[in-house]
Formats: C-alpha cells, structure tokens, sequence
C-alpha cells in the first residue's frame, strides 16, 4: 500500500543483507529487503522528473540496518545523491558515518569505487568540482552503471553545517539528479 | 527552529528527492 514504484533488489543490497545478516536464515534475510523495498516504493520514483516525496519509516528495531539497507536499494535503482542528516553532535556524527562506512564498504578498494563520501562538507571549488563530475558519470553514456558512484554526504544535524550543505548544493546542477535524504 | 528552516532549505534545493524520516 502506498507505493509509487517498485524498486529492484540489487546487489548493493543483496550484498550488504548476506554481509550483516548472513548467519540468520533466508527468511530473515529476505524480510529486512522486502521491508526496505517498501519503504523505498514509498519514495519519488528516481525515473521521473521533478518530484517531492516524504517517507516516515517505522521500523521495530534495527533502524540503522533498515536505512543503510534502504541506502544500498537506493543506488541499486539510480539514485545518485544520498544526504544523511545524522547526530547532534561531532562524535554521534563520526559515530553514524563510521558505521556507514562499514555496512556499505566504503573504503573497500576492491573494484570501482560505488561511493563517494563527503562529511560535512563545505562549499568550495574542489567539492563542487568533484560531486559534479561524479553525478555527470550518470550521464555519460560511455560510463559503466558499475563505474557510476553514489555522493553519500552525511551532516550533523545543526543550522550551521547544514548551511553550509545547502549553499553547496545550490551551487551545483542537480536537475535530474534522484536524491534521498535520510533524516536519522 | 533554525535547523529546521536548514532542512528544508536543503530540500528545496534539489528538484527530486525524497525525504525518508526515521522513527524508533
């Protein structure tokens, strides 16, 4: 009920689901993916043009697997931007990123790298730069999806970082860009 | 609050998003 669109489990998601749950069953497995599913079937299709949605996921425990599982379906399905909006403070902050770190392999160096993380970044040349030629790969016909990285900001949820956040992306093109903002 | 105004104009400023809120 309530959905927009049907997301495809991918391997990001798949991969990150037999990782964290790989001792529990199949069963166990397949219902954290179907949960994440739905709560990113809530969400604007990343297909379509200019869209708001809003998504309020309850989830009875495990909220920090539940969003990073949802995160990893997310770039399974083209989304290019992931803004996660997490911990009052630095060390709540360092605390959600390092775990995000983890579930999601950041700093595997394995293979192309499928994310690109940016901490509280700031509005400068050098970010813009690099979060605008990452999204352009989206574009590039000639870009492998394999090849194509995620931009995974996370933020500390206070008005001056988040300033900050938004005078960066008004200063790049995001027309066109399906983005999900996870707010913890 | 002043954070909030911040996220909102965080999503104002990107055309298509989803704002996915978690609740424990």
């Amino acid at each position: 009920p309530g959905a927009r669109w049907q997301p495809e489990v991918g391997e990001e998601a798949r991969d990150l689901v037999a990782r964290k749950l790989g001792h529990e069953s199949q069963e166990t497995q397949d219902q954290l993916l179907e949960s994440a599913a739905s709560i990113l079937s809530k969400s604007a299709n990343p297909h379509a043009g200019r869209e708001t949605g809003l998504v309020v996921g309850y989830v009875q425990s495990g909220k920090t697997l539940s969003f990073s599982t949802v995160m990893a379906l997310a770039r399974d399905n083209g989304f290019q931007l992931v803004i996660v909006v997490a911990g009052i403070s630095k060390p709540l902050l360092n605390q959600s990123t390092q775990r995000l770190r983890r579930d999601l392999r950041i700093d595997d160096v394995d293979g192309p790298l499928r994310w690109k993380l940016y901490t509280n970044p700031t509005d400068n040349e050098n970010n813009r730069r690099h979060i605008q030629q990452t999204l352009q790969d989206w574009r590039d016909p000639d870009v492998a999806q394999s090849e194509r990285a995620t931009v995974l900001v996370t933020v500390m949820k206070q008005y001056r970082h988040l300033r900050a956040l938004v005078t960066l992306l008004q200063n790049l093109d995001l027309a066109g860009v399906p983005t999900l903002i996870v707010d913890d | 609050s002043t954070t909030y105004r911040r996220l909102l104009e965080m999503r104002d400023a990107i055309p298509n998003h989803t704002y996915l809120q978690y609740t424990a």
